[in-house]
């Protein structure tokens, strides 16, 4: 889910 | 993965730190509200539901960011369990008392309305992200009520403002490397967020200019 939205920070 | 992100995140690290310090050293949660770490906590658990999806060893970053999306909520969880249980007696309830819910709900209709895509993960992302630019109001709002501000807090929103400064040195690095151009949303709330800690900031500075304590006006 993470990866895919691109929200790789805190 | 860049320097300003790292030093953001090691300074957001330094203030929880600094938080847990100083309540296990005074024995005591004066001046600090619970209502800032609550809303903390339910940006973390909002923010950070991806744990259940994402590999940790997917690769380092996955890594580093599980690691640190746990740390977060557990200090979190763990600070408020002090404030409400252990040192319960010490906590100013009478003076915290900004209404949260405004901001909880005012977080939700703007996620609701504003979101990268139209899913469950994503509308709960944004809610973390609104609510993340406010959740420090509480605090200060607390601390304005009680006038003098400890040392150790002051510390302590010092860090957490020097992390989202550093967060949008971050942002700007990673616009011109990466072109990373769809971040509208995190980037608009994080400079809001930086903003209201830049208030702070100014008092701060003015209260150490004259040695003086630091007060709130």
């Amino acid at each position: 889910v993470a990866a895919e939205s691109g929200h790789d920070e805190l | 993965m860049n320097i300003f992100r790292l030093g953001g995140d090691m300074l957001h690290v330094v203030s929880i730190f600094l938080l847990l310090l100083k309540i296990q050293t005074s024995h005591s949660c004066a001046g600090l509200s619970l209502k800032t770490q609550i809303l903390y906590m339910v940006v973390f658990s909002t923010r950070y539901l991806d744990l259940f999806f994402t590999k940790p060893w997917h690769s380092a970053l996955t890594f580093y960011n599980t690691i640190m999306k746990i740390l977060f909520l557990s200090s979190s969880a763990y600070t408020i369990y002090l404030m409400q249980k252990r040192y319960k007696h010490t906590y100013d309830k009478v003076h915290d008392t900004f209404r949260i819910q405004y901001l909880i709900a005012a977080a939700a209709v703007l996620a609701l309305i504003f979101h990268l895509r139209l899913t469950v993960f994503e509308i709960l992302w944004a809610f973390s992200v609104f609510l993340e630019s406010v959740a420090i109001l509480p605090q200060l709002f607390l601390l304005q009520e009680t006038g003098e501000v400890e040392n150790i807090t002051s510390h302590y929103i010092f860090c957490l403002g020097g992390y989202r400064t550093l967060y949008i040195f971050n942002w700007v690095w990673r616009y011109f490397t990466e072109h990373r151009r769809n971040q509208w949303l995190a980037w608009g709330c994080g400079t809001v967020q930086t903003l209201i800690y830049a208030d702070f900031f100014y008092y701060y500075i003015l209260s150490r200019k004259q040695g003086k304590k630091l007060r709130l006006p």
